[in-house]
């Protein structure tokens, strides 16, 4: 809680969650878990001539710190509190929660194979919905 | 290829992956997709009527088939693979996992060869003994009769099976359906225990024989003959196989390399 206290005293401004806090120390402090942008381009990745949609897709991933209140981060797991606390307990050996996807979608492929034949396929757990602290 | 977060709320490309690290990161993407390389089709036309078919329905499965709308394939809201939307106009749709069309490859049997409107080869080699056929239909585009002449025609599929001898061939019953002289439009035939067959054993596959009879008559008469489009015709009218697959459970799983 003191703790606490005195990173509220330091901040000086919080654009929001998505961007890196500045802090008086001049130092960048690591955001709070969430999901961000990762884009996978089939078309630069020279793909175009076999698959034929979609383009490319968001796949998204996971970034930032697990750190107390928890409440901050999205959606964190119960056991992700007692591993917060032994991290604190014993902070140079217990890891941090992490920051991981929580839930996980699905995108539909659609691609000719080597003999011109057209296949719909739908691959499980590709894109991150959501992120979480584990 | 792949594009993060800036901090500034916007998207760059990450250009400072080493070559070698990027093709590796392009073979990690191919394995997840179950491929082992990149595939290389001969001069794939998206007009002809396999890849049109199978993007129309992508398009009807995505919306107006937008990228964004890419973001609706959620799981959880969606436990079946694809959406219900299409469940009138394919019931097959909801117990699969793969739908694939085939393209007709009756020209590289030489058996096969000088018999190619009524023939068809579809090409099984690519499909995993492990996934299971769900449903399979032959598409035939049947165009009006020019003949003017009102009658039925009666439709029958056969699978072309080896006989005793190596040049025999037998042909057993696969489906059969009769159509009008003035109908134009899509003719489905269910192929599916042909298609079973040929994934589960691939080397049994010698392609299906299409047999055209004039109930009114009793003659036997080419495709053509009654409007039935062939090799010569429109390619967005070409014959071809859609084949629905359940994929076991075990595929799911990714291996560890």
């Amino acid at each position: 809680s003191a703790r606490r206290q005195m990173d509220t005293r330091t901040a000086v401004s919080h654009r929001d969650d998505s961007h890196w806090t500045w802090r008086r120390t001049r130092r960048y402090v690591r955001p709070v878990c969430r999901r961000k942008t990762m884009y996978v381009d089939f078309e630069d990745l020279g793909w175009q001539s076999w698959i034929i949609a979609p383009e490319g897709y968001s796949a998204f991933y996971c970034d930032g710190d697990c750190i107390f209140p928890l409440g901050l981060n999205m959606n964190a797991t119960n056991h992700a509190i007692v591993q917060l606390l032994l991290h604190t307990v014993k902070s140079q050996t217990m890891p941090k929660p992490c920051c991981s996807p929580t839930k996980l979608s699905a995108i539909s492929v659609l691609y000719f194979d080597d003999n011109s034949n057209v296949i719909l396929k739908k691959y499980r757990s590709m894109k991150v919905k959501a992120c979480g602290c584990h | 290829g792949f594009y993060t977060d800036n901090g500034l709320e916007q998207s760059v490309m990450v250009s400072r992956i080493p070559h070698r690290v990027k093709k590796e990161f392009q073979q990690e993407i191919l394995t997840l997709m179950g491929l082992h390389h990149k595939p290389k089709p001969r001069a794939p036309g998206k007009e002809t009527s396999a890849p049109r078919f199978m993007i129309d329905l992508y398009n009807k499965l995505h919306g107006s088939g937008a990228s964004g709308s890419i973001e609706d394939d959620d799981e959880d809201e969606h436990p079946h693979f694809f959406s219900r939307t299409l469940e009138n106009e394919m019931p097959k749709l909801n117990s699969s996992d793969v739908i694939m069309s085939f393209v007709n490859h009756v020209h590289k049997i030489h058996f096969l060869r000088h018999e190619r409107d009524r023939t068809f080869f579809f090409d099984f080699g690519e499909v995993s003994p492990q996934e299971t056929v769900t449903g399979a239909e032959l598409r035939l585009y049947k165009a009006k009769d020019r003949r003017g002449r009102h009658t039925t025609y009666h439709i029958e599929v056969f699978t072309i099976q080896q006989g005793v001898d190596e040049q025999d061939k037998i042909l057993v019953p696969e489906t059969n359906h009769l159509v009008s002289s003035d109908f134009e439009g899509w003719i489905l035939m269910n192929v599916t225990n042909a298609a079973d067959s040929w994934t589960i054993m691939p080397a049994s596959n010698m392609g299906l024989y299409l047999k055209i009879t004039d109930m009114s008559t009793g003659q036997e008469l080419r495709p053509n003959h009654i409007g039935i489009v062939g090799h010569r015709g429109d390619p967005d009218k070409q014959a071809f196989l859609v084949c629905f697959f359940k994929m076991s459970q075990q595929l799911h799983v990714r291996r560890t390399r």
